[in-house]
């Protein structure tokens, strides 16, 4: 779950 | 990171700084839809909140201060500073038929029910949306200077890119995130009609006349 929210992209 | 994100960004990046250029050396913001550039702040702001809660990269950080930062000098030379030369009676789309359903949806459809993923779902689905009040003053008033049509060029040019960029990354990485992959294809249709007549009479014509 907690890498799908963080989102690397601009 | 890979080529096609990098050059989004980049063609990004270009059409901020043009429209921000246009406007500080012309003096005037006529033809251009304050609406839109309101909305891109807010894409922005609601965007980039994690600025304060996580770090990516410095290019990460470096790239949202820029794009938060333009976007707000846009809206202040129009709304501020060149005011006397915004054309409000162009600029009439009804941007709360945009932001409520928007909003709306964000709550329904996102990936995690948390505040700031709600803001980015708002911000990715906004987005797809923004320039449509830009897209309505031109049709409106039948014509667009030659560099607004540059700037329309590469904001519509950046998310294309992302669109290859996502379809590279899934395929190299197994990434891919649907929600802005969704609100991209959306977003990148709608300059479909612009990018013809950009392509087809951007040529040696000194105004882009859209048929209204």
């Amino acid at each position: 779950k907690a890498d799908e929210t963080t989102h690397d992209e601009l | 990171m890979n080529i096609f994100r990098l050059t989004g960004d980049l063609s990004h990046l270009a059409a901020i700084i043009i429209l921000l250029l246009k406007i500080w050396k012309t003096r005037s913001c006529a033809g251009i839809s304050g609406k839109s550039q309101i909305l891109f702040a807010l894409v922005f702001t609601s965007r980039y909140l994690d600025l304060l809660t996580s770090f990516i990269s410095l290019y990460n950080t470096t790239m949202k201060v820029i794009y938060i930062g333009c976007a707000y000098a846009t809206v202040y030379l129009i709304y501020a500073k060149f005011k006397a030369t915004y054309d409000g009676n162009h600029d009439t789309f009804r941007v709360e038929f945009l932001v409520v359903p928007v909003g709306g949806l964000a709550f329904l459809v996102n990936h995690d029910f948390s505040p700031l993923e709600i803001l980015w779902t708002f911000s990715i689905y906004l987005e797809s949306v923004a320039i449509l009040p830009q897209l309505f003053m031109i049709s409106k008033t039948g014509e667009a200077e030659t560099i607004t049509t540059h700037y329309l060029f590469f904001l519509g040019l950046y998310r294309a890119l992302y669109l290859i960029n996502w379809i590279w990354r899934f395929y190299f990485e197994g990434f891919f995130d649907m929600i802005a992959i969704v609100a991209g294809v959306v977003q990148t249709i709608l300059y479909c009609d612009f990018f013809y007549l950009y392509v087809t009479k951007g040529e040696g014509r000194s105004q882009l006349s859209i048929p209204t």
